[in-house]
C-alpha cells in the first residue's frame, strides 16, 4: 500500500538484526 | 491479586519497554538548530525509522513471539508499527523535558509540511494520552496488547496471536485496578484509546498518499 515507504522492509531487517544495512 | 507469573510478564514487558529507545545522537538532532521544511520532513523521517527499529527490539523480546509463524511476525509489525509510534511519540510529550522541548519538537513536526487537517487530530490523540497519566507498566503493556492485535492484515493464525495477547489484556486489567481503585473504567478507557488509534492511522495513511502525491 502507498502508506508504507519501505516500512516492511525496515521490520524485515530489524527483525534479522541486520539494522546497518 | 496479580500472580507471581503476572509479574514476571509485566517485568520482562517493562524492562523490554524501557531499554529500546530512540539513540541520542538522533533524538538530539531534533532540538538542534534551524531547519527547512524539508530538513524537517527528513528528520522525522529518519526519527520514524527508528522509532520502528526500535518498536520491532521491544517486540522481539515479547515472550512468544519469535516463535510465532514468521510472516505473522512482519504482518504484526505492519499493521501496528504506526499506533505504536504514535503511542511512544504521545508519552514524549506527556514528559517534561527541560527548557522547553517540548515546544520546540511541536513547532519542529508542524513545520514539516504535514497538513493541519493530520496534525490537529494527532496533537489531540497526544494529548488524551497524556490527560490518563499512565504509569509506565501500563505504558508498555498497552503498546504490546497493540502490537499483538490479531486480526491484522494478512495474519493467518489468529488464534496463536490471541493466546499471546489475552495474558497482556489480563494483566493489565488488574494493574489498572490496582493503580487507579477510584476509576474503574479506567481499563476500558485504555482499551478506548486504541480505537482511537485505528482512526489516527486512518488518517495517517491518507496523509502519506497526499504527500507522495505533491
Amino acid at each position: 500500500p502507498a502508506s508504507n515507504l519501505g516500512l516492511e522492509d525496515i521490520i524485515r531487517k530489524a527483525l534479522m538484526g541486520n539494522l546497518e544495512e | 491479586e496479580i500472580t507471581k507469573e503476572q509479574k514476571a510478564l509485566t517485568k520482562v514487558i517493562v524492562e523490554a519497554y524501557n531499554r529500546h529507545q530512540i539513540p541520542q545522537d538522533v533524538a538530539k538532532k531534533l532540538l538542534q538548530d534551524q531547519y527547512s521544511v524539508e530538513e524537517n520532513f527528513l528528520l522525522l523521517t529518519e526519527m520514524a525509522t527508528s522509532q520502528v527499529q526500535v518498536i520491532v527490539e521491544f517486540t522481539k523480546s515479547i515472550p512468544g513471539f519469535l516463535s510465532l509463524d514468521h510472516e505473522d511476525q512482519i504482518a504484526l509489525l505492519k499493521g501496528s508499527a504506526v499506533e505504536a509510534m504514535f503511542l511512544r511519540s504521545a508519552q514524549v510529550f506527556s514528559k517534561k523535558m527541560p527548557n522547553g522541548h517540548n515546544g520546540i519538537l511541536e513547532e519542529r513536526i508542524r513545520k514539516s509540511g504535514i497538513s493541519e487537517e493530520f496534525i490537529t487530530p494527532m496533537f489531540n490523540f497526544y494529548k488524551s494520552i497524556i490527560g490518563l497519566h499512565m504509569s509506565l507498566e501500563e505504558q508498555a503493556l498497552l503498546t504490546a496488547i497493540t502490537i499483538l492485535t490479531p486480526d491484522r492484515p494478512y495474519v493467518k493464525d489468529h488464534q496463536a496471536v490471541e493466546k499471546l495477547q489475552e495474558p497482556m489484556l489480563d494483566v493489565l486489567r488488574k494493574v489498572c485496578v490496582l493503580q487507579h481503585p477510584q476509576e474503574p473504567q479506567y481499563f476500558a478507557r485504555l482499551l478506548g484509546r486504541l480505537t482511537e488509534l485505528r482512526t489516527l492511522t486512518h488518517y495517517h495513511a491518507e496523509m502519506l498518499t497526499s504527500w507522495r502525491m505533491n
